[in-house]
């Protein structure tokens, strides 16, 4: 039965996107199958795995508004194998404001990830928008596991308490089952004392995991999403590549 | 007059915080009064600024759904001199949810900066969360010009056709005086291919001016929040405060 991940933080850029990416690349080369869903209206995820958002008739915006609209309706398979792709586009912003006034409007993705789906992969990993909105909230009632990337830096740390202030509300109202997988050290630089200084201070922060596994900054990170596959694929032998190899192998041990 | 500016873009992380921040850091040292306005609810550009959120009785919340409260009562000085800032906290999350029903609801802030407020400074700077939701169209609307901070990576680009649309709509609905003062690269790194090709897509991108300033990557920018001072106090002589003064002085002959 597949492990459904929530990929979460309402700090903007910290790295969610290339994290859901990247780790499910990596989760693939281990042998899993990996959906990857896309819950921001950037669809930067599906843009990230090569798919034209242009030409998609359905996304995840039909499955949460519309009964009739399967999640497995809009799967596709990405270029990279046994990795598939559930897309988003725009329309997901309009999706949400409708969303607001339904009844359940926190369970909307939860009643569509059913075990048909679930149990065709090993992993679903699900990238969320930078807010802690109803989007983010129907991710995290609807995984079991959430993982946390906080870019080593001021600001970004001062927004964790928030977020697992709202991880504790999901799980006492709406989903016990949810837990924090880790924190994810991102854009790491160890020759810097503001790098090192956030690092410890991510440590120190509370009972929460924090990942062994710490991502530096690699500009080919950044060129990946260019040509449409995860950096496992772009270049195997990078270190980018290698540190999330050792990501998924704890995320494997820890799910 | 004052002007007031909002700087705005969905993407996370591009370096919107940084820029009100600097930018208004910078404005001071030419000798202008400028108001920081912090529209966002992780509140960085309160923290950024040094003030202690969580000693605020009111803030920007209280401003936009409390029609007893204005926007005055809420100003406070920061850490540097000629520099206000008009903080935020978490409970603007709250308040972008009650706004949703009112009557009028994009007017709220236009509606609370009035001649008493602006008149008192050179400049008024907004700073917008990472979305294209409500608080964001409030800044759009109650502003004369808009700074679109975009980092010179791929996903970046793909958003800004999405602001810019929603820029045109604002304009033709709620604002016709808008215009987009500039679009400003960020984080470039001229040693990337990736950095100089994105960096030419985001002058080909359309008829909008973009900056000759161009902001590159500074650790300094990262270390200057954790003193509650921008760059220009934090390291004068640096080229990060070199910068942000050039772009003040593009931004005063374009305002
Ligand atoms: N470790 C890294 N090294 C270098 N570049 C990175 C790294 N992680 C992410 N990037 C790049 O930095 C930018 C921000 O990352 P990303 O978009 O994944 O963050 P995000 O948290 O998903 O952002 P948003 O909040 O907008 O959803 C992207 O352009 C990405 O390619
Ligand atoms: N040019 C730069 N060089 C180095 N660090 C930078 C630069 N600009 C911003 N930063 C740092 O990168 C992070 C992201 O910047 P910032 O928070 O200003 O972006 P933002 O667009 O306001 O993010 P959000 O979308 O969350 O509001 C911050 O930790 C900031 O200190
Ligand atoms: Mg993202
Ligand atoms: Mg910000």
């Amino acid at each position: 039965m597949g492990k459904v991940i929530a990929i979460a933080n309402q700090k903007g850029g910290v790295g969610k996107t290339t994290c859901a990416i990247n780790l499910g690349g990596a989760l693939v080369e281990l042998g899993a199958k990996v959906l990857c869903l896309d819950l921001d209206p950037q669809a930067n995820l599906s843009v990230g795995l090569g798919i034209d958002i242009t030409k998609l008739e359905r996304s995840i915006a039909d499955v949460l508004v519309d009964d009739d609209v399967s999640l497995a309706s809009i799967v596709r398979s990405s270029k990279t194998e046994r990795l598939d792709c559930a897309p988003a586009t725009i329309d997901l912003s309009a999706a949400e404001v409708e969303l607001f006034t339904a009844i359940g409007r926190e369970m909307a993705l939860k009643d569509k990830l059913g075990e048909e789906v679930i149990q065709r992969y090993d992993f679903v990993l699900i990238d969320c928008p930078p807010t802690l909105g109803l989007l983010t909230v129907n991710a995290l009632v609807a995984a079991q596991g959430v993982i946390i990337p906080v870019q080593t830096q001021y600001y970004a740390l001062k927004g964790v308490a928030a977020l697992l202030k709202m991880v504790r509300t999901v799980q006492a109202r709406l989903n016990p089952d949810l837990r924090v997988v880790g924190i994810l050290p991102t854009f790491y630089d160890s020759r810097t004392i503001l790098g090192r200084e956030m690092l410890d201070s991510l440590k120190d922060l509370g009972d929460h995991n924090v990942f062994h596994t710490v991502i530096r900054q690699w500009i080919k990170l950044g060129e990946a999403p260019t040509a449409g596959v995860p950096i496992t694929k772009y270049d195997a032998r990078s270190d980018a590549a290698k540190s999330f190899l050792e990501l998924a192998r704890e995320v494997t041990a820890l799910a």
